[in-house]
């Protein structure tokens, strides 16, 4: 465990804990794609099978747990308890479209062609893409609640300290997992407009908003 | 293998 790794994992609980806390408080998931939170729940279902068969430590347990009790906990919240402030109106990003190909590249492209192994890719491959729905929603209102900003920053940073915690882990340990590195470029490559109007509006205070 | 070795990853 490096530092990268440690800070991108922090970032990933703040940026999870910080959306249920939100709508929670809020009593309200405006602004939230209900679509990107099914997705997140789907990629760690898929991705902590492992739980069931191995064991590797209580943090990477512990983790695990934390991450799919709150991913279902937000998606209950959006489809159940504040159902009637969700915006589906503005989330028409349709989730097969992204769904069906990442099935069927993950059946092409893996380490080997097991169960477990196939599934871990679909999630790594869905996961670089899971966002999607709620950029699209977000560009599609043409704003986000600075809270929401937040959220997005975090999520996106986490996977660029992954990468370099890979970066690390490459020098120090002397090698590398392709599916996770190209995943994790494109996961980060797709936050990086939202980075720049995160930097330049938001942190000098203003409300994220796009330009008509 | 080194393919386990990264699922220590979240």
């Amino acid at each position: 465990m490096n530092l990268f790794r440690l800070a991108g994992d922090v970032s990933h609980l703040l940026a999870i804990i910080i959306l249920l806390l939100k709508i929670w408080r809020t009593r309200s998931c405006a602004g939230i794609s209900g679509k990107s939170q099914i997705l997140f729940a789907l990629v760690f279902t898929t991705r902590y099978l492992d739980l069931l068969t191995t064991f590797i430590s209580f943090y990477n347990t512990t983790m695990k747990v934390i991450y799919i009790g709150c991913s279902y906990a937000t998606v209950w919240m959006i489809y159940a308890k504040f159902k009637a402030t969700y915006d589906s109106n503005h989330d028409t990003f349709r989730m097969e479209f992204l769904v069906i190909p990442i099935a069927a590249l993950s059946l092409l492209v893996n380490h080997d062609f097991a169960p477990l192994e196939i599934l871990w890719t679909f999630s790594i491959y869905l996961e670089s893409v899971a966002i999607l729905p709620q950029l699209f929603m977000v560009s599609k209102t043409g704003e986000a609640e600075t809270i929401t900003s937040h959220y997005l920053f975090a999520l996106g940073l986490y996977r660029a300290l992954y990468l370099m915690n890979w970066i690390w882990r490459f020098f120090a340990e002397g090698f590398f997992d392709l599916i996770a590195i190209v995943a994790g470029l494109v996961q980060t490559i797709l936050y990086c407009d939202f980075f720049y109007l995160y930097i330049t509006k938001v942190l000098k205070g203003k409300k994220l908003s796009l330009p008509a | 293998s080194m393919v386990v070795m990264w699922k220590d990853e979240l």
